[in-house]
């Protein structure tokens, strides 16, 4: 069976915030590692991976393999039944046919359960090669955020443009263009203010927009994000969680631009 | 859509 609990319910009602829009039905694997999610959107354009180690868990104990097929949408419903600071409880049976969620009050008696009613997922999984990526970028998520939307009111799409200049978000669109670039900066006093630029050659590809702005759905997770990029792959957005978890979004690049 | 690359002919079936 499956027991897994969380300190704090905000952790899982923001990982399935900042991918409900992206995909509905998700396979939940749960071993004795952890959680881990992998799902593309309907388009075959993205790729989510989550992975919640067991060490995020306090106390966590999965004795075989299962996959929870659940709805996001039905869990965001009861996920806002649940207070952010919460103590929540994942159970499940070894073959079950429900989850059951126990929200705890922190500072309170109240104690609330939900079962989720589980769904057959055949998904695809598809195998995600360790890359060496030419650049990778790390900069505050919410900057991040800020250039998608802005970069987003002109085009549909974005060129990322990487060189040991500094990082260079481009777009063109029916009322004009426009471009931020940022260079490396080290803020002492304000680490997450950091833009830390590791590139081992040049790259320059574009993406659609759209998505971006829907991986910046996880800002709220992590102080600072990962862009991690080469040219002609899967650009590789990661918002690192605590105990070595993650959140990745994996975005195909626009061909023939 | 036209011009968007597919996950699926980056990352193997596994």
């Amino acid at each position: 069976m499956l027991e897994a609990r969380l300190e704090q319910a905000e952790l899982l009602k923001k990982v399935v915030d900042a991918i409900k829009d992206l995909v509905q039905d998700c396979n939940f694997d749960c071993n004795d590692s952890g959680v881990a999610l992998q799902a593309m959107d309907n388009s075959h354009v993205a790729l989510v991976s989550m992975m919640l180690k067991s060490e995020a868990f306090s106390p966590f104990r999965c004795d075989r393999n299962i996959a929870l097929g659940i709805n996001l949408s039905s869990l965001t419903k009861v996920l806002r039944c649940a207070q952010n600071n919460d103590i929540l409880t994942v159970k499940a049976e070894d073959a079950p046919d429900v989850v059951n969620l126990m929200f705890e009050s922190s500072d309170s008696d109240r104690l609330s359960e939900y079962d989720i009613k589980l769904m057959d997922i055949d998904q695809e999984h598809l195998g995600i090669p360790e890359t060496e990526y030419a650049a990778t970028v790390t900069m505050p998520s919410p900057e991040f955020q800020r250039i998608c939307r802005d970069l987003s009111a002109l085009s549909e799409s974005v060129s990322i443009e990487c060189t040991k200049e500094g990082v260079k978000f481009a777009c063109n669109g029916d009322i004009g263009s426009g471009a931020v670039t940022l260079r490396s900066h080290s803020d002492v006093e304000n680490p997450d203010q950091n833009i830390k630029i590791d590139l081992t050659e040049p790259v320059a590809l574009t993406f659609s927009l759209k998505y971006l702005s829907n991986f910046c759905k996880a800002s709220g997770l992590a102080k600072s994000v990962n862009i991690c990029l080469s040219n002609e792959v899967p650009l590789l957005v990661e918002y690192g969680l605590a105990a070595n978890s993650y959140l990745r979004f994996y975005l195909a690049p626009k061909i023939g631009d | 859509l036209a011009g968007q690359g597919n996950i699926t002919s980056f990352f193997s079936n596994g």
